[in-house]
């Protein structure tokens, strides 16, 4: 288009530079245009179909094929575990799966759990048959009538010495398991967070390995109740799902058990730190931030592009009409959510930076950082999500009319965004978790903050 | 204040200086707040007071926690000066921004006067004017091709109305030219 080229014509920077700011450095671009390669000229994946008038069922049979596609992509290319999050960002799974991942709960928050939480002899135990295909798998711990509050759920898990299994029960049906994405028809094993009594006694929320259907047959195992809960906003295709157990055993060795054991007499051994859980749920968060920052990039550049290509009002003296980018009111907004996302990506890499320097640290058994680390990631995501969500819809409502179709593809990023929003921690839940660490900040009542910690500023 | 620089219109280490004050006033405020309430409820109750003002804190926490991260990295990071300067100027309008979209703050917390306010709405709108010959290029510069957009609107050619007939021409209802409903009895003759 003539005045796209007239705005290209000489830009103020090098480009290339900058994607490279963007992405974190030379390198990284590079990696990320060798992946997005991979995945637009696979023979399965580089031919796309429309799907907005498919069927609820055929839109989950087409997701779940490009899905099971990109994980073969990433075996055949042995990428990293931790990378997999990253390559699996909206830019690309919104190619792949247009309508949402039925396989992306496995790989972002199933894997990184039995990373992260099973002890070295679990993890040798699954991890090649989650590798190899065998397991696909989900995290189940949102319950119908109970969410963010995790202390509230209902799932019990109560051990019997004797038999030395876990009796997993839904107590009724306020507790059944609702949400978990690709727990609907997809999976076949869900880390499942319960309420854990041996000897009687609550010990608090622990997570189980627990199969869910036959891995031949895929037929729901006895005791197990399990479904797909139906259309949302978006991510359609997520597939989430709801799971009932009714006096389900699972054996001892189910439990994971790198932060607290069970042993086979029953007796409990407490995690070193009562966050030490969390580590799944702060990796989440951060990758959500930053993935929902993507969707926004996608967005500002949607609405940059059309607001110069857009012309409309009284023509001018060269007889044209001027561009709707000239207004003052589009300046305002477009341009504050472009310089947004230069923001919050640099922001929020800095973060995930510092959740893999948490991370190792924790493994090394320092969990003086964690608090913190928790604190900072629910009021990122919050605080991420929010904006994200509110300039995706400034941005949607810049493009006027056209905006508003489906093809323009800004309806489905609100709904990705605003879905970040809720999923995972609904924000206002996690940001009363971060005012609860910054009262007690301010208060004196927590040890003083680490040199280059985010909460000095309290303390002065 | 957390951080006494003074505030100035167009110096973005005073704006972040001034959203620092903001996330210690609204902590502290509800901190103070909250410890006076449990002299006289349970903690529950206490905390419940407290609620929106303890949201207000965190988002503020968030805010000044963004800011900070962003200014360090602009401060570290070895690019041209050319890229420097694009990233101060992104900077300064992400920080005029976020203090028109919460001026009561900025003046109840931040140290800010209404005249620094009033300032700041010209100012963020200068600075658009200033960003606005770079929107493409910046937008560029988030490396996207066409087929992670999948975007009538927005792929990089710019050829937006000829796609979004593309598009239309998908519509089960653009198979036939005279759709089967029609053929059903019209109202009159039932």
């Amino acid at each position: 288009h003539p005045d796209l080229a007239v705005e290209r014509a000489s830009p103020a920077f090098d480009i290339e530079e900058m994607t490279n700011f963007v992405d974190g450095g030379k390198d990284k671009t590079e990696m990320k245009r060798n992946t997005w390669s991979k995945v637009l000229n696979h023979p399965e994946l580089r031919n796309t179909k429309a799907t907005e008038y498919m069927s609820h069922e055929e839109k989950y049979r087409y997701n779940l094929s490009r899905a099971t596609a990109m994980l073969k992509l990433i075996d055949e290319e042995g990428m990293d575990v931790n990378e997999i999050s990253k390559v699996m960002s909206h830019t690309v799974s919104g190619f792949t799966t247009p309508d949402g991942n039925p396989l992306a709960v496995h790989q972002v928050m199933f894997v990184p759990t039995l990373m992260n939480q099973a002890d070295d002899e679990q993890v040798s135990r699954w991890l090649g048959d989650v590798f190899n295909g065998t397991i696909v798998g989900t995290y189940a711990q949102t319950e119908l009538s109970h969410g963010t509050f995790v202390r509230g759920l209902r799932t019990t898990a109560t051990y019997d010495p004797a038999s030395r299994t876990f009796d997993l029960h839904t107590p009724d049906v306020s507790a059944a398991k609702w949400w978990p994405g690709g727990l609907g028809t997809t999976a076949n094993h869900a880390v499942v967070m319960a309420q854990l009594y041996t000897d009687g006694q609550p010990r608090g929320i622990h997570p189980f390995m627990v199969a869910i259907r036959d891995r031949e047959t895929h037929r729901p195992l006895p005791g197990i109740t399990v479904g797909e809960i139906g259309p949302k906003l978006g991510q359609n295709t997520l597939n989430n799902g709801y799971l009932l157990f009714d006096h389900v055993k699972v054996p001892r060795e189910n439990m994971l058990m790198r932060n607290a054991r069970v042993n086979e007499d029953g007796s409990y051994t407490k995690p070193s730190h009562q966050k030490a859980s969390y580590g799944t749920m702060v990796f989440t968060r951060v990758a959500i931030a930053l993935d929902t920052v993507d969707a926004l990039q996608i967005a500002a550049t949607i609405a940059a592009r059309y607001s110069i290509v857009r012309r409309q009002g009284e023509p001018r003296d060269d007889g044209q009409e001027p561009q709707i980018i000239d207004y003052q009111t589009q300046q305002l907004k477009v341009l504050p959510h472009i310089a947004a996302c230069y923001v919050l990506r640099a922001s929020t890499a800095r973060l995930w930076e510092h959740h893999t320097h948490v991370t190792s640290e924790v493994r090394g058994g320092d969990t003086a950082l964690l608090p913190e680390l928790h604190a900072t990631a629910c009021c990122l995501k919050a605080l991420v999500t929010q904006d994200c969500s509110e300039a995706i819809e400034a941005l949607r409502l810049s493009c006027g009319g056209h905006g508003y179709m489906t093809a323009s593809r800004l309806p489905a990023l609100y709904a990705y965004a605003t879905a970040g929003a809720t999923y995972e921690g609904e924000n206002t839940v996690l940001l009363l978790q971060t005012a609860r660490y910054l009262v007690k900040q301010a208060g004196g009542s927590h040890a003083p903050p680490a040199a280059g910690s985010a909460v000095t500023y309290l303390s002065r | 204040p957390a951080d006494d620089t003074p505030f100035a219109v167009g110096s973005p280490a005073a704006y972040v200086a001034a959203v620092g004050r903001v996330a210690r006033g609204r902590v502290t405020e509800v901190a103070a707040a909250l410890q006076a309430d449990r002299q006289t409820m349970p903690e529950p109750d206490a905390w419940n007071q407290s609620l929106v003002q303890l949201v207000a804190a965190a988002l503020a926490h968030g805010r000044y926690f963004v800011v900070r991260e962003f200014a360090e990295v602009v401060s570290q990071q070895s690019s041209s000066r050319a890229i420097q300067q694009m990233l101060e100027l992104l900077f300064s309008v992400y920080l005029a921004h976020a203090v028109s979209r919460a001026e009561g703050d900025f003046i109840t917390y931040g140290g800010l006067t209404p005249s620094d306010i009033r300032l700041n709405r010209r100012h963020l709108l200068r600075l658009l004017a200033e960003l606005r010959p770079h929107m493409i290029p910046l937008t560029d510069a988030f490396d996207l091709p066409d087929r992670l957009i999948n975007s009538t609107l927005g792929a990089w050619d710019g050829d937006v109305y000829r796609r979004m007939f593309e598009q239309a021409s998908h519509s089960p209802l653009n198979t036939d030219e005279v759709p089967a409903s029609f053929h059903q009895a019209m109202r009159s003759k039932l």
